[in-house]
């Protein structure tokens, strides 16, 4: 039974992508065996890794749309021990498509069930939307992360994402937990990083032992800091490992990793 | 009559609400008389400018749900020649009431028609999609500003937005143009920022002389460079230039308001 993570934020360009691809790849060469899933039609996520959207045969969107599809079909392997199914841009008329049926919040959970077993780690990247996707993410996750960037604006956001999952948590999943927020392209030595990292602390202490989704989540370390090679590894098909090891942003995504296994531990 | 300037691109966290406020106000600052419009449900727009959304009375949901009320009772002045137009999380209520009737992209459009008459530009803050909301606003513009990182997967977005701005232009509004890229949170020393100006430039040159809707689109110059200024701003409701009127973030509007009046003076 492997631990599905929805890396979630309905905000764009907070870093989901670039965090779902390069903490996957740092989990699975920490010995983890991780399957990325592409939720996003934009298909970035699948870029990402070096794979070509509309060339492979079989992606999450026939996942969504083809009940004889299996997802044994649509794996694809990118490195050792992570794999990925990919998107289409297709996947958009699929999203349309689903959201007007109210049952179909179980499809890639129902999905993935025939081969969850050969992983220890499920990493979804989604959308920036609160639509059908992403809600299919959040009914078939153990924890959400929310990549964020420490900014005023990044905090009005987070409200209205809590509560989606917490509408989730009591339709459809009750085991799901927001565990994590990730400081993306972060610059820790500005007073509007440190205040609004400082918020968003009091504001989860606060939230402890109450029986919100998010009672224990906690602001994961380090942060990771602004590195152009971060942003030029996609243009490569590449994860940050792949790309630039000795980089600060390969740095930051092992170190983060480890503390994301540290708690998984209760270490 | 004034020059209506879409300030769009579907891709989320690019630069557009803070474009918009910031070149609105260079521009009001540089003697034009302007009026702000936010037609994101998220309303950062009306934040950035220090209005609460939830307590003005006329906001540009009325405008789209309630014909009785009239563009002069939604307009608030924020500063010297510059009025604003708010938004309401309401307006995500609106957007998908609207997208389900075919005819219902000139609601804005009719409604600014009794005051535009008040104003030299008119600058509009599109939400990050391309639903009937900015089709609302590419239907009234008569140019479309984009604001883009120069990032690799970027240029993904920017095919798909023309696409869609070449829809507006053969169904409703033929005189519509892309006229500038925005270069924003720049880092003009890295490759990366290199390769993808010149993708950019390379892409709308060989568009010259073609009828396409971008064909005398540039990349607008200065860029902005990355300033933790323009990001502290909103959280004070301020503009750059009531912020910190000696910061790079306000140098690099001000020197890019500059250029857009020349081009439209053509010199
Ligand atoms: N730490 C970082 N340093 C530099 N660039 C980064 C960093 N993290 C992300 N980026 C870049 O910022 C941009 C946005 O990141 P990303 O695509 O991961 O966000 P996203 O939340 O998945 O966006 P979307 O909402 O469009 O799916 C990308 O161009 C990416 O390469
Ligand atoms: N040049 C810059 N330097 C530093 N921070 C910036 C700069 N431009 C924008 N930001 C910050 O980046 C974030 C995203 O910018 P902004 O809100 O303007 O993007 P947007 O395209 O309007 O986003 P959305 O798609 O959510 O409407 C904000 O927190 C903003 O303060
Ligand atoms: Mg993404
Ligand atoms: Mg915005």
């Amino acid at each position: 039974m492997p631990r599905v993570i929805a890396m979630m934020n309905q905000k764009g360009g907070v870093g989901k992508t670039t965090s779902a691809v390069n903490l996957a790849a740092a989990l699975a060469a920490s010995g983890q065996r991780v399957c990325l899933i592409d939720l996003d039609p934009q298909a970035h996520m699948t870029l990402h890794v070096g794979l070509d959207p509309e060339a492979i045969e079989c992606t999450v969107y026939d996942l969504f749309t083809d009940p004889t599809r299996s997802a044994a079909e649509a794996v694809v392997n990118v490195d050792e021990r992570l794999d990925a199914i990919v998107s289409e841009t297709d996947l958009a008329a699929a999203e349309s498509e689903l959201s007007q049926h109210s049952d179909r919040q179980r499809i890639l959970a129902e999905s993935f069930k025939s081969i969850e077993d050969r992983y220890d780690v499920v990493m979804i990247d989604c959308p920036p939307s609160l639509g059908v996707l992403t809600i299919n993410a959040l009914s078939m996750a153990d924890e959400v992360l929310v990549p964020m960037q420490a900014h005023f604006l990044a905090l009005q956001g987070v409200s209205k994402l809590l509560e989606t999952v917490g509408l989730v948590c009591q339709s459809v999943n009750p085991g799901l937990e927001v565990t994590g927020i990730i400081l993306c392209m972060h610059e820790r030595h500005t007073n509007l990083a440190r205040e609004v990292v400082e918020d968003l602390k009091t504001f989860f202490e606060e939230s402890r032992g109450t029986d919100a989704p998010w009672r224990n989540c906690r602001v994961l370390e380090p942060p990771i800091r602004r590195n152009i090679k971060l942003a030029e590894a996609p243009s490569f098909g590449q994860t940050i490992f792949q790309y630039e090891p000795a980089s600060h942003g390969a740095t930051d995504y092992t170190a983060l990793a480890s503390f994301v296994i540290d708690g998984w531990n209760g270490t």
